[in-house]
């Protein structure tokens, strides 16, 4: 018999996207 | 009703592109252009940081960090902002960092609040990628002012319908040489004719006109300067009433046009009271 291997675990917070996308330039 | 000093807590951090956080944003923006007589308007350039609340009893309040970056329109000028151009970098560009707090309810944005501070690019910044271009200059430094005066005197020694007058020093360069001073300006025509204005301060603003110029004036080599001004005239035209059902009186007054300083040309944006008609008005070196 195999042991059973980890499962996929928790799912890794969600980063919140910031600063967002840059519409014109870089400052 | 919560006990004071506990903090609300926030409901979500979104994406700063989020869709409503950029409507929100996008609000902001416009609130800011609406709230300041000077200068120039702001285009949203980078949400920074985003934040929502809950409101009771309905509603969601978002908590912003925008970053604004400077256009070519004057708050003044109605152009609608998609069509202003952005102020380049070459131009030692000035920009906007806000905190707004803009409500949302019924799907509707309305700005809570809002706090700006401005500043212009770093000259070590301009510099890096453009070491000759001419860098902002006080708007009260007398060769500004000077340059204005100059500028304006030429414009109005064209002969136009009415002697125009300052309103506003908006924007001032320096070129690295110190020979030339590159000016922004807005004016107001008057009721006064060019060619009799004897106290420039007894002639009055016509209402709801602008002229947008530009100005240059270059000392030259063997004394003298050289002086090139360039206006754009915006004249407010009355708006042509929506037709009326038959029996009822329209509660409008009689539209009296008044007589634009400049022609007309073709209506481009319609609001809710006048069409705004723009006009170049070039004039040459003098």
């Amino acid at each position: 018999p195999v042991a059973p291997g980890p499962g996929p675990g928790p799912a890794a917070p969600a980063i919140p996207l910031c600063p967002g996308r840059i519409r014109h330039f870089k400052i | 009703a919560r006990s004071p000093g506990v903090p609300v807590a926030p409901v979500r951090d979104p994406d700063c592109d989020d869709l409503d956080v950029e409507q929100a944003a996008l609000a902001a923006v416009q609130y800011v252009n609406n709230n300041h007589k000077h200068g120039y308007k702001y285009t949203l350039n980078q949400v920074d940081k985003a934040r929502v609340y809950q409101r009771r009893p309905t509603g969601e309040v978002y908590v912003l960090e925008i970053d604004l970056v400077e256009t070519c329109c004057h708050v003044l000028d109605p152009t609608p902002l998609e069509n202003c151009t952005v102020r380049q970098l070459t131009e030692h560009a000035v920009e906007g960092d806000c905190d707004v707090s803009v409500l949302k309810v019924d799907n509707q944005f309305m700005v809570l609040n809002a706090k700006c501070e401005s500043s212009p690019d770093s000259a070590e910044d301009v510099r890096k990628i453009c070491p000759n271009c001419p860098l902002l200059a006080p708007l009260n430094d007398t060769k500004v002012v000077h340059a204005v005066e100059a500028a304006l005197t030429a414009f109005n020694a064209q002969k136009h319908n009415n002697y125009f007058k300052l309103q506003e020093i908006s924007r001032a360069q320096f070129s690295p040489l110190q020979s030339s001073v590159y000016t922004e300006f807005v004016t107001v025509p008057t009721d006064c004719k060019p060619i009799d204005v004897i106290d420039p301060a007894a002639c009055n603003p016509l209402p709801n006109q602008h002229g947008f110029c530009k100005g240059t004036l270059t000392e030259k080599v063997g004394g003298g300067e050289d002086v090139v001004a360039t206006c754009t005239v915006f004249v407010a035209v009355p708006a042509v009433p929506a037709p009326q059902p038959d029996g009822i009186e329209s509660s409008l007054g009689p539209a009296v046009p008044a007589e634009p300083a400049v022609p007309a040309g073709p209506p481009v944006a319609a609001g809710p009271a006048v069409a705004l008609g723009p006009l170049l008005v070039d004039a040459p070196a003098v």
